[in-house]
């Protein structure tokens, strides 16, 4: 079962003006971050619950916390994924979705099975030298994503092979 | 040769053919020109002076001297650019621990920088203090504007306090305060605001000019409580790498608001993404 109480928990301990500043001790923002991990951790298992419970059928959801630093091991090898977005904004939302990948070229689709414009491009050498061996995705498959207020969207991605006709006229980069 | 610009619909971003570095936004649906030169920069951590015995440390920000020093020491960037239909990126390499990438994508109406700072070497025995500093030619009367700890945006003036007669001492920290979400800076025209992705000092330290830090690292603790030096290590043993983001928009004076409100709930409260092998679950529309 998933549970927020742990993440309330540990946010609220973070309320200290210790850990708000970040002048606490050094082991004690050790035990800050170690508390919010499992917060989130747990509070995952409680969204794939809702998720599930949205949908009736129950998935392996993912949850991809280093996507700042485009790592996520799924992405990187599915040739076949769903993007679900979550907006808890109360107005409708447009946001870029960038996601690493190995593949040279996706198809994406919105809710309504829409195809969505989208690209691959390469990942910036900081961020391979940031990754270190923590990826392999060598690109990132970017669309522009939109969803309803306080609302999900589901997007479906599949990897295309050469020679699909759905498979865009290479654009070379302007280097 | 480097990149000259990035452009979409709203915004072009020019950059200095020699240097690497962004020179000018443009707002396209306003027709404004800003010249706005940004870098980055380190302030020498002080370990005290004849003055006072005062150390930069967890709680107090003290440089040692009134000037940055450029992180681009041979103040070129090495850059490369990414033109795709629907992002324009600039990938900008201050030095093997500080780079940026300065994006646009389609129908965006702000800048979007992202840096990557770390980790902050320090085997030259110097705490080192990160900042982005962002210079215009905007008249700015020693004015610039911060929002304060999540409420309203405040009026902050150089050297200056609204409620006693100041004798300012230090010349850099005593001009810094906190940042939660945006700073800005105008002149009678034009605004160009900064937004944050998290919790940063940030300060106007010239006319025209506005900065945020971003990342430190020190080596001697402030005698403040803590106990012991800014010297936080990764999983690695060496120090922190950080990134994130700042958004830039460049408006007039009577609209920026209406831009920065509603991109600062955009960021703050941003769509978050979850994942599904294969087909994943289909949703009613309910």
């Amino acid at each position: 079962p998933g549970d927020s109480s742990v993440l309330r928990e540990a946010v609220a301990v973070a309320q200290h003006h210790d850990a708000v500043t970040g002048t606490e001790k050094q082991h004690v923002a050790d035990d800050y971050a170690r508390q919010l991990a499992a917060g989130w951790e747990s509070c995952q298992l409680l969204v794939a619950n809702a998720l599930a419970s949205l949908s009736g059928s129950k998935e392996n959801f993912i949850f991809c916390n280093a996507l700042n630093i485009s790592v996520c091991p799924l992405t990187e090898v599915a040739g076949r994924f769903t993007v679900i977005l979550y907006n808890p904004l109360g107005r409708h939302m447009s946001w870029p979705i960038r996601l690493p990948v190995n593949g040279a070229s996706y198809a994406v689709t919105d809710p309504q099975g829409q195809p969505v414009p989208s690209e691959v491009v390469p990942i910036s050498n900081f961020t391979h030298r940031l990754r270190g061996d923590g990826s392999s995705a060598m690109r990132e498959l970017l669309f522009q994503a939109s969803a309803p207020p306080l609302g999900f969207s589901t997007f479906m991605v599949s990897r295309m092979s050469r020679g699909d006709p759905r498979v865009p006229p290479a654009q070379t980069p302007a280097l | 040769t480097q990149p000259r610009e990035i452009q979409n619909e709203h915004v072009r971003v020019l950059f200095d053919p020699l240097t690497g570095h962004l020179k000018e936004i443009q707002n396209l649906d306003k027709s404004i020109s800003l010249p706005v030169f940004q870098s980055f920069y380190w302030y020498n951590a002080s370990i005290g002076n004849d003055e006072t015995p005062q150390a930069s440390g967890a709680y107090i920000f003290r440089p040692n001297s009134s000037e940055p020093i450029p992180i681009s020491g041979s103040k070129q960037v090495s850059t490369y650019l990414v033109k795709n239909r629907l992002v324009q990126e600039v990938h900008q390499n201050f030095s093997s621990w500080c780079s940026q990438v300065v994006r646009l994508h389609v129908g965006q109406p702000y800048v979007e920088l992202e840096w990557t700072v770390g980790p902050i070497p320090v085997a030259d025995g110097w705490g080192k203090e990160i900042i982005s500093r962002f210079e215009t030619t905007l008249q700015t009367d020693a004015r610039f504007y911060t929002d304060s700890n999540g409420r309203q945006i405040l009026e902050r003036r150089r050297d200056y306090r609204p409620t006693w007669n100041l004798s300012q001492t230090e010349p850099v920290a005593g001009n810094y305060y906190p940042v939660n979400s945006r700073i800005f800076i105008k002149d009678k025209k034009f605004q160009l605001t900064v937004l944050t992705d998290r919790s940063q000092g940030g300060s106007s330290i010239f006319d025209g000019s506005l900065e945020l830090m971003v990342h430190r690292r020190l080596l001697y603790d402030d005698n403040r409580g803590v106990g012991e030096p800014l010297v936080e290590l990764g999983a690695n043993k060496q120090g922190l790498v950080v990134r994130g983001r700042h958004l830039v928009l460049l408006d007039t004076v009577e609209s920026a608001a209406d831009q920065h409100r509603l991109l600062a709930q955009e960021l703050f409260m941003a769509p978050y993404t979850v994942l599904a092998p294969g087909g994943g679950p289909s949703y009613r529309r309910g």
